[in-house]
C-alpha cells in the first residue's frame, strides 16, 4: 500500500517536471509530501516557478498559470497509469494563444505515447484546428440537442 | 479493451437516441453556449457511476431527464449506454472472451437508477469497479468538467493527494 | 431600512429582465425574496429560461449561461446605482462569440447611460475589438510587469 | 467626483512605479497569462481598503510586496495610490471643496497597511468609507475577479441578497 504509493508518487513528481517544463517552455517544478511521514495521511503539495519568477505559493499564480499547473499534474498522473479515454471540458479557457500551441502540441505528443482517445470540449479557434475531427451539437430546436460531424473549415460558424 | 461510443437517450437535452463515437487521436466538441456539450461529458461520468447530484449540476438524480422545453414535453426515463469493444480480450476477467461490453444506465421518474451490463442488470458498485479497473472512472482525474481545473490548485494538500491514488 | 431594500428589489428586478433579454436574445427573467417574509432576512433567488428553454434551477444552466445570468443581476443592480467605475477580469472567457457581441453591445449601451469609466481584462479579440482603447502588459524582464498602450491592429501580437 | 489614474509601486508583479490612466468609455487590459492583468485590478480592490489576504491569492496581507525575481532582489513596500478628480465638487461632504484626492495605502514588512487620503494618515475604515460613499469598493458588484461571476450562481440566496444592498 504505502510502498505503491510511494513508487508511484517519484513516477508522477519526474513526469510532473517533464510536463510543466513544456507547457511553460521552462520554469521549475516538483511535488512534495508533506504534514506527515506516512505516505497514506500525507498531502501533496506542489512547488513550482514559472520562467524567470521566483517560487511562490502557487495561489498566487495567475489564471492561466494555474491552469496550466493543474494539467501538469493531472497529465503527470495520466502518463504514470494512462486511461483508455480522457475528456477536457474547456481547459483551455483561461489560456492565451502561445498557452493554447503548447497545450495542444502536447496532446499530440501524449496521442503518440498512450492510445488514449481524447474528447476536448473548447471555444478556441486554435484548439479547434489541431484537431483530428471537429463534432459540433446545435440546436436547430431550441432546448433539444443535435449532434453533427463538422467540416474543419465550418467549425467558426458553429461557434458563433 | 476500447471505448467504442456513448449512446444518450433522454438524457438533459440530448431528447432522441443520439450516437456519439470515440475515436482515435484527438476529437473536438464545438458549438454554441448551452448546445449541450458538457451534457455529454456528464453523461460519461454518470453512465460510469456518479452518485452526486450536484456534480452533475442538479439538486436531484431525476434532474437528468429531459424535463420539456416549450414545445415538447418531458419524458419519465433517461438512458446512457457506454459501448467497449474486446478484441484484444484483455479486459478485466470476467469479461476477458466478451468481444463486446454495454455498460447501460437507466433512471425512470420515482424509481431511482438501474446499471445493466450487456443487459444483465448489476449494482452501481459493479459499474463503478467495472471503469476503476479500467483506470478510468466517474472521479478519474482523466475526465475534467468544466471550471474543475481549479480545484487542483485550491484543494487542501491532503485531499489533492488523492489524485495520486489514481497513479499507484 | 426595509422600505428602501423592497423599492431597490423591484428596480433590480425590471432592469434584471431587460438586461437579460438583451443578453439572451430572449427568454426571461425575474428575481424573488424567499424564505422570510421580512426582506432583511429573505434569500435571493434568479428564475429564469433562456429562450425556448424551461425555468430549471439555475444551476443545470451551462457555463456560458450561468456567467450572462450572474452579469445580468450585477448590471441590473448597477444600472439601479451606478458606480463610477466598473472593472471586470475576463468575464468573457465562458463566452462564444455570438454572446461575446451581445456583451459588448451591451457594455456601448451602458456607457450611454451612465457616465461609467469600464474597464475589462480579455484574451478575446472580439472584445478588443469593440474597445475605445486598449492597454497591454508584458514582461521584457521575466516577473516584471510593464504596461504599453497598444495600436488595436498589434493587439493579436500581444495577446499571443 | 470622477476616477483618473491608479499608480502602483512594489505592488506584486510592479516593481517600478507604474500609472494605469482611467478613462472614458471603454478600455480593455490584454496580454500574455501572467503578465499582472489581474494584479492590477486587484491593486484597485486593496487601496479601496480590501482586508482579505486570500481573496488577493495570498496567505498573508505582505504577500502583495513585490516578492523578487530571479535576477531582482524583493522590495519591502508597496504603495498603490488611487487619484480622484473633483472638478464638480460633488464629493462626500468632508471633501466637497477639494479639487483632487489622493487615497493611498501603503504596506512594509512587518509594520503592517497605512492607509492615506491626500497624504493625511486615516484608519483603514476611512478609506472604505470614502469609497463607499461614491457607490462602489472593494466588494462593489461593479469589480468582478477573475473566475468570480460564477460565485452569483453558486451563492445561497441569503448572501445572494447582498448584493441588492448595494442598490439601495
Ligand atoms: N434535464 C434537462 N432537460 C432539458 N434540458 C436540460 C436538462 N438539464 C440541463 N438542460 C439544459 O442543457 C443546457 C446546458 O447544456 P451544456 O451545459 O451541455 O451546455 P454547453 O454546450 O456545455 O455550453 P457552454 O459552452 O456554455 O459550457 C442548459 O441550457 C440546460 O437548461
Ligand atoms: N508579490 C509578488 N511579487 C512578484 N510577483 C508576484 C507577486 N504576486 C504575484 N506575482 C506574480 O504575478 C503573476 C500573476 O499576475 P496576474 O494574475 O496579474 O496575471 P494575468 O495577467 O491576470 O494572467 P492571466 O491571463 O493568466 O489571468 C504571477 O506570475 C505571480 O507569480
Ligand atoms: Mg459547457
Ligand atoms: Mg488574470
Amino acid at each position: 500500500g504505502r510502498e505503491r504509493l510511494i513508487e508511484a508518487f517519484e513516477k508522477v513528481n519526474r513526469k510532473f517536471n517533464e510536463v510543466y517544463t513544456k507547457l511553460f517552455n521552462g520554469g521549475n517544478a516538483k511535488l512534495e509530501l508533506v504534514d506527515s511521514e506516512d505516505p497514506l495521511e500525507a498531502g501533496l503539495e506542489m512547488l513550482v516557478s514559472p520562467p524567470g519568477k521566483r517560487l511562490q505559493s502557487i495561489t498566487l499564480l495567475s489564471g492561466g498559470e494555474q491552469a496550466l499547473t493543474a494539467l501538469s499534474l493531472i497529465f503527470a498522473v495520466f502518463l504514470t497509469n494512462p486511461s483508455p479515454i480522457c475528456f477536457l471540458d474547456e481547459v483551455d479557457a483561461p489560456l492565451d494563444d502561445a498557452n493554447v500551441t503548447r497545450f495542444c502540441n502536447l496532446l499530440e505528443e501524449l496521442v503518440k505515447i498512450t492510445r488514449t482517445k481524447f474528447i476536448i470540449v473548447t471555444h478556441h479557434a486554435l484548439t479547434m484546428s489541431k484537431m483530428n475531427r471537429l463534432y459540433g451539437i446545435t440546436m436547430p430546436e431550441k432546448g433539444v440537442s443535435q449532434l453533427v460531424a463538422v467540416d474543419l473549415e465550418k467549425a467558426e460558424e458553429l461557434v458563433a | 479493451m476500447e471505448f467504442k461510443k456513448i449512446q444518450l437517450t433522454g438524457f438533459k437535452s440530448f431528447v432522441e437516441k443520439t450516437t456519439f463515437l470515440i475515436e482515435h487521436g484527438l476529437t473536438g466538441i464545438v458549438g454554441p453556449n448551452g448546445c449541450g456539450k458538457s451534457n455529454i461529458v456528464e453523461s460519461l461520468r454518470w453512465c460510469m457511476g456518479e452518485t452526486s447530484a450536484k456534480s452533475m449540476r442538479g439538486s436531484g438524480m431525476e434532474d437528468v431527464i429531459f424535463s420539456g422545453t416549450a414545445n415538447k414535453p418531458s419524458k419519465n426515463i433517461a438512458e446512457v449506454i457506454i459501448s467497449l469493444g474486446n478484441i484484444e480480450k484483455d479486459g478485466p476477467i470476467q469479461f476477458r472472451d466478451i468481444e463486446k461490453i454495454d455498460v447501460k444506465r437507466r433512471i425512470e421518474k420515482d424509481k431511482g437508477s438501474k446499471y445493466f451490463i450487456n443487459e444483465k442488470e448489476v449494482r452501481a458498485r459493479d459499474a463503478q469497479t467495472f471503469f476503476a479497473d479500467l483506470s478510468t472512472g466517474a472521479h478519474s482525474p482523466s475526465i475534467i468538467g468544466q471550471g474543475r481545473i481549479g480545484t487542483l490548485v485550491t484543494a487542501k494538500p491532503s485531499d489533492r493527494r488523492a489524485i495520486l491514488e489514481e497513479a499507484a
